[in-house]
């Protein structure tokens, strides 16, 4: 908590708890407050953590950048959903479905997931309340095979968008990013240029190993974009932007509730509005 | 390494017999470093560096060990008292059927988790009964009767029951009836200021009486922890937390916030996706995962 009467490295301390109590981390948060001393001083809370918010707009501002208008450059654009267990990847997808849909895009859905107990049945729920059709092979089966088929299925009815679905794999998991590759050449091989985006969905709950995540899944298959969901609890999702200096992926959504419409545009400016 | 960073610091100190508050500036750095890059809260660590500074200073250097050691058993017996000492068992209790309650935020782990615990009472000759009282997310139900199936475990199955308060009153019933000795409920995740639904868990612990509510949480959870076990602590008094996802390179500083926050102890760990992927917890191995 701040007050009038703090000393300057009292300031600086009370600055400190504020960022490293957004997931900020220790690396970024030590970088953000060396950049304070190149300021001028002032006792003023308001400018200083403006100084701060400039300097995390910075990285983030880069990382502004929808999905919406990419979605028209390819037929069918394909989207792959990956990312650590229970982030919120399916939900997402049932969103995203949704917001398409709105849009005026015909919509296809895969059950990539073939792995957890009713996997397939919780997609399919999505497909229902969305109006979408949804690929979707035996549970057990081999999740390349339904990657194959949904992109097959996509071409052959002309279909907007194909969302697919992966099971959730730990990034530490060599055989399970091994077959996260063999699904992404699958899909490649059919259709070049596919997946168009491959989407790191992460929990803005989650503390350093975030950064380890995107790390891991941009080496795997390459990540070109982010998913940032359960923003409507405590946590500040301040992992985003040690993720967005390093690897300076877009940062497309932000999940924000558990309903087919709580899914929004990552907004860099009102993001750092709510960070510190 | 942790361990590495402070035998270096250390080692400057050669020849000093006692750890001094001078000496140990710059270890308390490291550990405090550590420490926020593990996941500990802000505060966690704040305290528990106060703590070990006081338990540090003045204290001799035992012969067999160097300063660092030394100073590195402190650390870590300071971080393996406060994560609860030894393993805590689960409190069953004299008269069946002892109620389980599951709780904890969206996607942590809980519906698996419960599966489990199952198979783990199983197998020590209990005879578990799964409620799945989930009735929001998706295919909750069906996910957690697929699970029983898969362990051949009994699940509430009554599907004419839609709210969660009946289902738990329902399979009470049907517990003392057929005799099951432990039921296992599964509960929708939720968020701590979520207070309907945390009000619906008020509901569910009066009706269920449970011996054991269990707090399920993500080991990469980050700051936030604090909030999320002190809150769910608040309402019902959790008798316990499970830690999952362990089977990744998360350091798990998220179990030293939870456990100074609540007080209450860590009892499993989940090591895996399969049913079998559970252990209970020891807290020196989590201390040294946490300290890195
Ligand atoms: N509060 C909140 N909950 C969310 C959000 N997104 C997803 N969830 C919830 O998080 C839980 C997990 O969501 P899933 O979509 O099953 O996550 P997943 O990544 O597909 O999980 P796995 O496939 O098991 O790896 C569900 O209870 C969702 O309702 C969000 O933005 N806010
Ligand atoms: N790697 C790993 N995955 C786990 C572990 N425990 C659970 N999971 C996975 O985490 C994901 C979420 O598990 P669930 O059991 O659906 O989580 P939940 O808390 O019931 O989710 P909600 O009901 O939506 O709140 C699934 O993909 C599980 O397989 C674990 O210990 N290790
Ligand atoms: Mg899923
Ligand atoms: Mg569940």
């Amino acid at each position: 908590a701040f007050s009038s009467g703090m000393s300057r490295q009292e300031m600086i301390d009370a600055l400190e708890e504020t960022l490293i109590t957004a997931d900020i981390g220790v690396n970024v948060c030590s970088k953000m407050l060396e950049g304070l001393k190149n300021k001028p001083w002032t006792k003023d809370v308001g400018e200083l953590k403006g100084y701060l918010k400039e300097a995390i707009s910075n990285i983030l501002k880069n990382c502004q950048s929808p999905l919406q208008p990419l979605a028209l450059s390819h037929k069918p654009f394909v989207i792959m959903a990956v990312g650590v267990n229970g982030v919120g990847k399916t939900t997402t997808i049932g969103k995203l479905a949704a917001k398409f849909k709105a849009d005026g895009k015909d919509v296809l859905l895969a059950a990539g997931d073939t792995f957890r107990a009713a996997a397939i049945e919780q997609i399919e729920v999505w497909a229902k309340r969305t109006g979408c059709d949804l690929i979707k092979q035996s549970h057990g089966g081999d999740p390349a095979a339904v990657a194959f088929d949904a992109v097959k299925a996509a071409v052959a009815r002309d279909v907007d968008i194909l969302i697919l679905d992966t099971a959730g794999r730990l990034h530490t998991k060599t055989n399970l990013m091994d077959e996260l590759k063999k699904i992404k050449r699958i899909i490649n091989r059919e259709i070049s240029d596919a997946p168009h985006e491959i989407l790191l969905v992460l929990d803005a709950s989650t503390g350093q190993n975030a950064l380890n995540q995107a790390r891991m899944f941009n080496e795997a298959v390459g990540i070109t974009g982010i998913a940032l969901t359960k923003l409507d609890g405590t946590a500040k999702g301040g992992i985003v932007v040690a993720i967005a200096d390093e690897l300076k992926i877009p940062i497309r959504y932000i999940g924000v509730g558990e309903t087919v419409e709580d899914l929004q545009d990552f907004d860099a400016k009102g993001f750092v509005e709510a960070l510190i | 390494s942790l361990s590495d960073r402070l035998n270096l610091v250390f080692k400057k100190l050669k020849g000093h017999g006692r750890l001094s508050e001078a000496n140990i500036q710059e270890a308390l750095k490291d550990v405090r470093m550590a420490l926020l890059e593990a996941d500990v809260n802000f505060k966690v660590v704040k305290d528990f560096v106060e703590k070990v500074k006081i338990k540090a200073v003045g204290k001799d250097v035992l012969e067999s060990l160097t300063p660092g050691q030394q100073f590195i058993k402190i650390v870590k017996d300071e971080l393996t008292s406060i994560l609860g000492g030894e393993a805590a068992g689960l409190n069953l209790g004299a008269k069946p059927p002892a109620p389980i309650m599951v709780v904890g935020l969206q996607g942590s782990g809980k519906t698996t988790t419960i599966a489990k615990l199952a198979k783990y009472l199983k197998a020590k000759g209990r005879t578990p009964y799964l409620v799945p009282a989930d009735v929001y997310r998706p295919a909750a139900i069906l996910q957690l009767r697929k699970l029983a199936k898969e362990i051949n475990v009994d699940a509430f199955e009554d599907d004419a029951f839609k709210n969660p308060q009946e289902i738990c009153k329902e399979a009470l019933r049907i517990a003392g009836i057929k005799g099951y000795d432990t039921l296992l409920v599964d509960t929708a995740g939720r968020l701590h200021i979520d207070e309907p639904l945390m009000s619906e868990l008020k509901q569910l612990k009066e009706i269920l009486k449970p011996r054991e509510i269990l707090f399920v949480a993500d080991a990469m959870t980050g700051q936030d922890a604090v909030n999320t076990a002190a809150g769910f602590n608040a309402v019902l008094d959790i008798t316990g937390v499970i830690l999952t996802k362990l089977d990744g390179d998360a350091r798990g500083g998220a179990a030293l916030s939870m456990t100074a926050v609540t007080g209450k102890p860590i009892k499993f760990v989940g090591i895996g996706e399969k049913v079998d992927a559970i252990e209970p917890f020891y807290p020196d191995r989590l201390a040294g995962r946490i300290l890195g």
